[in-house]
């Protein structure tokens, strides 16, 4: 563990929560994308299938009972408790776009041909693209309430400090994970252009953050 | 296939 990784896995938290609490205190989903809340579910399902196999440490055991808990109690909250809050309408991005190259993809390169292994090799990869539906619903209406582009802040930094975190491990301890790394950077580009938004608008005009 | 990574982070 290092201090990069650390706060990447409390920024990653911290996202989690802010959107949570935001949708429970609010009572309502606008404007969040439920597909991409869904994906990143299916992310964690898919990567902490070790969860009862495996034990590493305290602290990555309860990080990802954590992680499941919370996203799954999101989603619940999107599609159940605040549906009718719930803006179908402007969440339309075809996630079959993405599954399918990631599943595809996973299958053809990953460590090991074993399930668990594939599965965690899609997890990687489907997380890269899991934010899409949710940066196109933002382009779609044209804006993003504060709230969420706070969470969309953290959950961007969070990969961007585990590649810190890489190149650390790697001077450190020679340790590299290129599948974990090359998905990362990419998963960290796509928010690059979110950023650019985020300092310059939400950042400065403390409001909405509408789209030019 | 590479050797399987330890998978130690989240």
């Amino acid at each position: 563990m290092n201090v990069f990784r650390l706060a990447g896995d409390v920024s990653h938290l911290v996202a989690i929560i802010i959107l949570l609490l935001k949708i429970w205190r609010s009572k309502s989903c606008a404007g969040i994308s439920g597909k991409s809340q869904v994906l990143f579910a299916l992310v964690f399902t898919t990567r902490y299938l070790d969860l009862f196999t495996v034990f590493i440490s305290v602290y990555n055991t309860v990080m990802k009972v954590v992680f499941l808990a919370l996203s799954y109690a999101t989603v619940y909250l999107i599609y159940m408790r605040f549906r009718n809050s719930y803006n179908s309408e402007n969440d339309t991005f075809r996630v079959e776009f993405l599954l399918v190259p990631v599943i595809g993809l996973s299958f053809l390169e990953n460590y090991a041909f074993t399930p668990l292994e594939i599965l965690w090799t899609f997890s990687i990869f489907l997380e890269a693209v899991a934010i899409m539906p949710q940066l196109f619903m933002i382009t779609k209406t044209g804006e993003a309430e504060s709230i969420t582009t706070h969470y969309l802040f953290f959950l961007g930094l969070y990969r961007a400090l585990y590649i810190a975190n890489w190149v650390w491990r790697y001077h450190t301890e020679s340790f590299y994970d290129l599948i974990a790394i090359v998905s990362g950077v990419v998963q960290t580009i796509f928010f690059c252009d979110f950023f650019y938004l985020y300092f310059t608008r939400v950042l400065r005009g403390r409001g909405k953050m509408t789209l030019p | 296939d590479e050797e399987a990574k330890p998978k130690d982070e989240l």
